[in-house]
């Protein structure tokens, strides 16, 4: 990717930041559409053997040969098509390789990003322009194509992760959801389970239903779900009205610039037949009433790009695309064929507004290229699913957010910029949005991590990318959510954004080993099935004379739930305490931790002890948290944020209280 | 039937295997073959998890739930790109 490697400190800090051996005998397995091996991010330029442990295989097809498709970079390629297969019929290979070729491009860009290696003069149609390169320059790519035209099969999806690791695989990334179950249900959390248990740290998509409360995908303790947010870097083009107002929305059209005189502008929703016909659906619009026209669009129902063929087919000349309350001020930019500006719902009703009471209205759209140093950033992406956890509301989720909007990354060589089969154009990169562009980049920085600590288990990888992240701009305030305007909670961001350079210098992880989390199933009252069929242990059971609490599993954040009090009134004074209990693994040097609490007004916090000394690396101390809280109207929400400190490093946890 | 039938996966106890077995596949083979003649393995599943996923109909699903070994019948699911 250009700029998130800048955005992250990665580039600033190269000097400080070890150039490990190890990085380079991390494999991060990618299960996702397959790969275009012939872009450039794999090639294998200054990378050394492929590491003896590596197991895997490129596996052939029509359009997919070994020999040419892998190297020192790419080190596998597998594609599992078998459960797809038994549920939808033969692959229809005119129109999708059977083969791990990438015909659709999210596959290539979600490998490039984790560890793609570094290509210069990257950039879309001219648009974010630089040096691409994924989180770990140095880490091997292994693609697991699981993805196929019709979905991703969870049969398919289990036997790709039971390949990965058999073959090697340090770090598994899944840029793919499900709906919300229990754990031994879901293949990916059982697939993680005994990926995690193996050493292997997996990192997921948190799932693009926000901002919706309890929207969240892969939410189990074992993985790292990743929410999305923006980078520093914006594509404006500018709306120009027949009254001379300005509205900046966003685009990446590259082709013939409209007329500076502005055009007829017509309203969607006026040229058609149809109902839904302001939503510019295929085959909704009047041709004699766009013709030449520039044609404002309402977001919502079809694909965003859809609607840029759907204008242009009818003949239209450029158009605006208006979010709605849905989607609110969140701006997502789309390589259109046609000139076409994206625009928030503020402008939007503005425009409207204009357009429905002047007689002749007239627009423009011009573009501005590429933006950097936008402030302020990182903001919460409107559509990055959101908590409470509903599986586990006692698990606070999402973990963290990474870049996912607008990432510009390698793409399939089968589909233009717009994934749309109209689109002739073929691009090396493109950029696209979603909590599948922010996985990616965190299991990059998980290989990074794993590199530089290869000693490091899944859970302490995990606390070291928690526990640094920021939940403030360096500047003061709260990380914003777009959705809303106003700062993000832990619901939004969970314990914050990233911040690779810290990461490796955590000075403390919440360590979690295979028995933490089997404890953890215990709480859950998971039966000896369940837990069997989630960690493949079927002689463990839990143990009858042991009190199991979700609340003692060694988490990096806290979620606590209280209850509120029932009745009409119901005795609402009375304060219930809640305790955690949590362990911190000293993986820096010797030295004397403080905690610091920053509570809502509705909770106390008591941490005891309040001090923490170590005298070596990998001592363990452990600490108790008391939370205290009167009842609150159902619903209430608040945060706080506890924080362990040395005078160099900040071991921070998110709190999130919810009375229901 | 046949139309309603649909993919689960079956994850086995390894662990449980009857001592007749030699190799956990013929085990699986012979769980899958007590609840239905035409089924057959898609995958056998070995380091992730143990067991394996096979096109069954609701009942077959339901007499596998029962055998010997198996922990759990789970229908598959579709997932989406993010």
């Amino acid at each position: 990717t250009t700029r998130t490697p800048e955005f992250l400190g990665l580039d600033r800090r190269e000097g400080l930041i070890p150039q490990s051996n190890t990085e380079s005998d991390v494999v991060v397995g990618v299960l996702d559409t397959g790969v275009w091996p012939e872009r450039k991010s794999y090639d294998d330029a200054g990378l050394g053997p492929v590491p003896a442990s590596w197991k895997g295989v490129c596996e052939e097809g029509k359009d997919f040969k070994a020999a040419d498709a892998c190297n020192r970079k790419l080190v596998g390629a597998r594609f599992f098509s078998k459960g797809y297969e038994a549920s939808m019929g033969p692959i229809d290979e005119t129109k999708e390789s059977r083969s791990p070729r990438d015909n659709d491009g999210h596959g290539t860009h979600t490998s490039s990003t984790a560890a793609g290696s570094a290509v210069p003069d990257a950039n879309l149609l001219g648009y974010a322009a630089g040096t691409a390169r994924g989180m770990s320059t140095r880490a091997r790519v292994a693609v697991y194509k699981v993805c196929w035209l019709g979905g991703c099969f969870s049969s398919d999806i289990l036997a790709a992760m039971d390949k990965a690791i058999e073959d090697g695989c340090g770090v598994l990334s899944l840029s793919l959801g499900g709906g919300m179950s229990d754990y031994y249900r879901d293949s990916v959390a059982i697939g993680a389970f005994n990926a995690m248990a193996k050493g292997v740290v997996v990192s997921c998509s948190a799932g693009n239903a926000g901002p919706g409360t309890s929207t969240l995908s892969n939410v189990a303790p074992w993985i790292t779900t990743v929410g999305a947010g923006t980078i520093d870097r914006d594509f404006p083009a500018y709306v120009v009205l027949g009254d001379g107002k300005n509205y900046t929305g966003v685009s990446l059209y590259s082709g013939k610039p409209l007329p500076s005189s502005p055009l007829p502008l017509i309203y969607a929703g006026n040229a058609t037949n149809a109902t839904n016909g302001n939503l510019c659906m295929v085959g909704t619009l009047l041709p004699d009433k766009v013709s030449g026209k520039i044609v404002l669009c309402d977001r919502g129902i079809n694909a965003r790009v859809q609607k840029g063929f759907v204008v242009r087919d009818a003949g239209g000349a450029g158009m605006i695309l208006a979010n709605t309350a849905a989607n609110g001020e969140e701006l997502v930019a789309d390589a259109h064929l046609l000139p076409a500006t994206a625009v928030g719902e503020k402008a939007g009703d503005a425009i409207k507004s204009y357009l429905f009471s002047d007689p002749n209205p007239k627009a423009t759209v011009a573009f501005g290229g590429t933006k950097v140093g936008v402030m302020p950033s990182p903001v919460v992406a409107a559509f990055s699913s959101r908590g409470p956890n509903a599986v586990t509301p006692d698990i606070l989720k999402p973990d963290l957010v990474a870049p996912g909007v607008n990432i510009l990354a390698a793409w399939s060589g089968s589909v233009g910029p717009t994934g749309q089969a109209a689109d002739p154009r073929r691009t090396e990169f493109n950029i696209i949005s979603g909590t599948s562009m922010s996985c990616p980049h965190v299991s990059g920085l998980a290989a990074f991590l794993r590199g530089a600590h290869p000693d490091w288990s899944p859970g302490a990888v995990k606390s070291a990318l928690m526990t640094t992240a920021y939940a403030d701009y360096p500047g003061g305030g709260g990380i914003l959510d777009v959705a809303t305007g106003r700062p993000a909670t832990p619901f939004d961001f969970g314990a914050g954004h990233v911040d690779p350079p810290k990461a490796l210098d955590p000075g403390l992880v919440y360590d979690l080993t295979v028995d933490d989390y089997l404890d953890f199933l215990c709480a859950l009252n998971y039966t000896t099935l369940q837990i069997a069929s989630v960690s493949r242990r079927s002689n463990f059971t839990c143990d009858n004379k042991k009190a199991y609490a979700v609340s003692d599993l060694n988490y990096p954040s806290f979620a606590v739930a209280f209850a509120t009090a029932s009745g009409a009134g119901g005795g609402g004074s009375a304060t219930t305490t809640v305790k955690h209990t949590r362990t911190l693994t000293n993986v820096g040097a010797p030295g004397t931790y403080k905690a610091t609490v920053s509570a809502p007004e509705e909770a106390k916090v008591t941490v005891d002890p309040s001090e923490l000394s170590f005298a070596a690396a990998g001592e363990k101390k452990s600490y108790t948290v008391a939370f205290s809280a009167a009842s609150q109207p159902s619903g209430t929400a608040a945060f706080g944020r506890l924080e362990w400190s040395d005078g160099k490093h900040v071991v921070a946890s998110p709190l999130a209280f919810t009375w229901t | 039937a046949v139309a309603k039938k649909r993919t689960y996966i079956v994850h086995m106890a390894k662990s449980q295997m009857p001592p007749a077995f030699t190799e956990h596949r013929h085990w699986y083979d012979a769980s899958l073959r007590s609840v239905s003649d035409a089924a057959e393995i898609i995958y056998a599943y070995d380091t992730v998890a143990h067991g394996f996923s096979a096109r069954l109909s609701p009942a077959e699903a339901r007499a596998l739930e029962h055998r010997p070994g198996v922990l759990g019948v789970v229908p598959e699911e579709r997932y989406e790109l993010h």
